[in-house]
């Protein structure tokens, strides 16, 4: 009887678990969003709202998104770049966003 | 400068790529 009673738990604790799973996606901070993942979407809204005409600076970039590390920041600037939607200006540590919108 | 300026045309360039 023991041996049933711990099978028949064994699928509910797994069902709820995934629903949970599922349900709790709203805090996923990798989840992409056109075609850019939740990194490179902040790293690319914080270029486009900068006024300053040079650009944004890796550094203003750092500390605008603290929960992010300089390697993560760089790599989404450099996808960024890659993919056309930002370019770099007075050097290789200020960048400015292509769309004008 | 020039070098902002060509730098913008090329990313230009690319983010049109990309929307075609």
């Amino acid at each position: 009887r023991n041996n049933l009673m711990s099978a028949s738990r064994v699928p509910q604790s797994f069902s709820s678990a995934g629903i949970g799973d599922v349900g709790g996606y709203g805090g996923g901070s990798s989840l992409p969003v056109n075609g850019l993942t939740a990194h490179q979407s902040q790293v690319l809204n914080l270029i486009k709202n900068c006024p300053v005409p040079e650009g944004m600076s890796l550094q203003e970039l750092k500390l605008q998104l603290q929960n992010m590390s300089m390697a993560t920041i760089k790599q989404a600037v450099e996808f960024l770049s890659s993919e056309g939607h930002i370019y770099s200006t007075v050097d290789d540590d200020h960048y400015k966003s292509t769309d004008a919108e | 400068l020039e070098r902002i300026r060509r730098n913008k045309e090329v990313a230009l360039q690319r983010l049109g790529e990309r929307n075609v």
